[in-house]
């Protein structure tokens, strides 16, 4: 290394401009390579260095805090249209290390690590004590629940049958006793009212998504389900690049099925999200 | 701070530079 030149980091205010730049190309790569949970928005930027890098350019250093939105990945709703999820619907943030690369004007994100955390239940009940926590998506209630809701849904549908993808988040009611889920479903090429075996459904090989909420309402005179679907417009994914590292944690992961059988029927285009 | 009339007290940047701004709320 030349004398002088050092390799010292310059600090930038978290504030800044150009750091707050870095900031929301990290905040659109974590929801472009996310495929299932909610979008995050940008909350509080903890920290920033910029390295200088040879032969050109500068790697942005940076943590970030992100918030969870209401709105699934999959939904094609811009983050910036989206609400943040609130304290009393048992709020989910982010933290996150970045590494981007700024070279020539453009952003390159080279290495990506966030962990996801409920916020407590202590601060949540602080809030709103009656308020009901996040329950395990596994949990039997959240189960039967998310399959009443999405049988429910097929049995009203005139289209496509539609299977599950992720359960996203779950809530158990105390008062009326009452199950809360939200879940993530896909079309697939059979037909809801024709169908007999679930299991020889195939994905769609253009994917078309929707995203439910539902209900489950324990009476002593029998269940009650209310569920309402929303079904996004289907649009081509562009190929995003990917850093040389990308860690997200077990939480986070893939969830969306691997490959599928690219000789399948093409789904309908629908124009606007269908709420049905 | 106390300090000597002509001597200048250290300036202390108003604002932290980091953590920055915090947009929705702190959980």
């Amino acid at each position: 290394v030349p004398p002088g030149l050092g390799l010292a980091y310059r600090e930038l205010d978290c504030d800044d401009p150009e750091t707050e730049q870095v900031a929301m190309e990290a905040v659109d790569y974590i929801n472009k390579n996310r495929n299932r949970g909610y979008k995050h928005t940008l909350n509080q930027i903890d920290k920033v260095k910029v390295w200088p890098r040879r032969p050109m350019g500068e790697v942005f250093e940076i943590e970030i805090d992100t918030l969870e939105t209401t709105c699934h990945v999959l939904d094609p709703t811009p983050v910036v249209n989206c609400s943040v999820r609130q304290l009393t619907e048992h709020a989910v943030e982010g933290d996150c290390d970045f590494r981007v690369l700024k070279q020539d004007g453009q952003f390159f994100v080279s290495f990506a690590k966030c962990d996801s955390s409920p916020d407590s239940a202590e601060d949540v009940l602080k809030v709103c004590p009656d308020c009901p926590l996040l329950a395990p998506i596994n949990a039997t209630r959240v189960v039967r629940t998310v399959e009443a809701a999405l049988t429910a849904f097929n049995a009203d549908n005139n289209g496509s049958y539609f299977q599950l993808v992720e359960v996203s988040r779950a809530q158990l009611v105390p008062l009326p006793p009452s199950t809360y889920v939200e879940f993530a479903v896909a079309a697939t090429d059979c037909v809801a009212k024709e169908v007999t075996d679930p299991a020889k459904c195939n994905l769609l090989a253009e994917k078309q998504y929707g995203f439910c909420k539902a209900t489950l309402n324990e009476k002593a005179t029998g269940d009650a389900v209310d569920v309402t679907c929303t079904v996004f417009q289907t649009e081509p994914k562009l190929p995003q690049p990917q850093p040389d590292t990308y860690t997200l944690t077990p939480g986070v992961a893939s969830a969306v099925p691997a490959t599928l059988p690219a000789n399948l029927p093409a789904a309908a285009m629908v124009v606007g999200p269908l709420v049905v | 701070t106390v300090v000597q009339p002509d001597v200048a007290a250290a300036t202390r940047p108003l604002v932290r530079p980091c953590p920055g701004r915090i947009r929705h709320f702190k959980i």
